[in-house]
This record gives structure tokens, C-alpha cells and sequence, in this order.
């Protein structure tokens, strides 16, 4: 899954 | 973005900067954990290693950028230019007993087997422990500056919101990050007790946390 690639929280 | 994720990202942010400002107001670093401030630093560190790899939003990179800066301020601080009123006596947690586990669990559990992705799992594990050593100080000492709970205060409030947007964000887009997930639960139950404590001393008034 592509956010898993992108950790988009801080 | 959902209200409950900016709400936590403003509630930590409010964190850093009340420990911040305590620090650089009063010249004195009494009672706050060096050791918590360091794993914290270290947390952001093997975090934000994205900064170089990936760009998600202005705002994502400045608070990044923010929290970075701060909480390596706040480490010289207290090791550097206030270091006489640091009281390393009191901070006696044993850091390498939270590290050495937590550097072997992100090995073994996380998304990916690359450094990038090791060190990030290390960083969320590692989060939801790295308070234990303040904690364990006021433990020890019996008291807390109320400007020291109302730190820890918003750093516990800012991870509970965090549960909340992730609630959220499983019902809006299916969005379930298990490792982030489960750490930030155990990262949340760990503030608890600290929560009633101050609910029913600090914000009644009293000018001190003092344990019973």
C-alpha cells in the first residue's frame, strides 16, 4: 500500500 | 487532514514550546528529564529521515522541520547552556532498557526491511515510550511544576487525538497504519494515570502536582 511508502503523519 | 489530526498536531506543537519557553524563561531545567528530551530528539530524528526522500505538503515539511529544530534546542538547553540546574540525580531511568527493545522489535515487526522504513517503525516504538524517564522522575521526586504537567498534559492529549483521527480516518478512507496504531494506544494508556492526576489536582488549583 502506498501509504505505508509515504508516512504522511507527523 | 481531519480535525482530530490537527488538533494533535497543534496540541504536540503547543507541547514543545511550553517546555521550550519554561526552559529559556526561567534559565533552569529543574525537573524536566534530559533523558526524555534526548529520545524525543532521536524519535524526530529517525522519524523525518523522509524529508530527504519524499515531499507530502508544505505543512507536513515545516512542522517536521519545526519539531526538529525545537526539541534539539530544548536537548542543548538543558545539556548545554542551563546544564548547572539539570537534576541528573533524579533522572536515573535506564534508557538502554527501553532502546535495546525497542531496536529489536522494529526489526522484527514493521512494513518494510530497509533502513528507511526499520528506522521509522524505531522511531513510532520508540515515541510511545520515551516519556517513561519523566515519568519515572516526578515518580521519584513526588512533584511536578504545574507548567511541567501542562506539558505533559498536551503531549499525552496530542497522541489521544492522534487515536481519534485514526478512527476517523478508518472510516473515511480505510486508512489503518497497525504499527502506528497499536504504539500510539500503548502511548496514551501510559498518560492515564498522569491525565486524572491532572484533572483533579493541577486544575483545581493547586500550583504544584504533588504525588499521594
Amino acid at each position: 500500500a502506498d501509504w505505508r511508502r509515504q508516512h504522511d503523519e507527523l | 487532514m481531519n480535525v482530530f489530526r490537527l488538533l494533535g498536531d497543534v496540541s504536540h506543537l503547543v507541547a514543545i514550546i511550553i517546555l521550550f519557553l519554561k526552559i529559556f524563561r526561567s534559565k533552569s531545567c529543574a525537573g524536566i528529564s534530559g533523558k526524555s528530551q534526548v529520545l524525543f530528539a532521536l524519535v524526530f530524528t529517525t522519524r523525518y529521515l523522509d524529508l530527504f526522500t519524499s515531499f507530502i505538503s508544505i505543512y507536513n515539511t515545516v512542522m517536521k522541520v519545526v519539531f526538529l529544530v525545537l526539541s534539539y534546542a530544548t536537548v542543548y538547553l538543558i545539556y548545554l547552556r542551563f546544564r548547572s540546574s539539570y537534576d541528573s540525580e533524579s533522572d536515573t531511568f535506564r534508557v538502554e532498557f527501553l532502546l535495546v527493545p525497542v531496536a529489536g522489535l522494529s526489526f522484527l515487526e514493521n512494513y518494510d526491511f530497509t533502513p528507511i522504513e526499520i528506522l521509522w517503525t524505531f522511531s513510532i516504538y520508540l515515541e510511545s515510550v520515551a516519556i517513561l524517564p519523566q515519568l519515572f522522575m516526578i515518580t521519584k521526586t513526588g512533584e511536578a511544576e504545574s507548567i511541567t504537567t501542562h506539558y505533559l498534559f498536551f503531549l499525552g492529549l496530542y497522541r489521544a487525538l492522534y487515536l481519534a483521527n485514526w478512527v476517523w480516518r478508518y472510516h473515511t478512507e480505510g486508512f489503518f497504519d497497525q504499527i502506528a496504531v497499536v504504539s500510539g494506544v500503548v502511548q496514551t494508556i501510559f498518560y492515564c494515570d498522569f491525565f486524572y492526576l491532572y484533572v483533579t489536582k493541577v486544575l483545581k488549583g493547586n500550583s504544584k502536582l504533588t504525588l499521594p
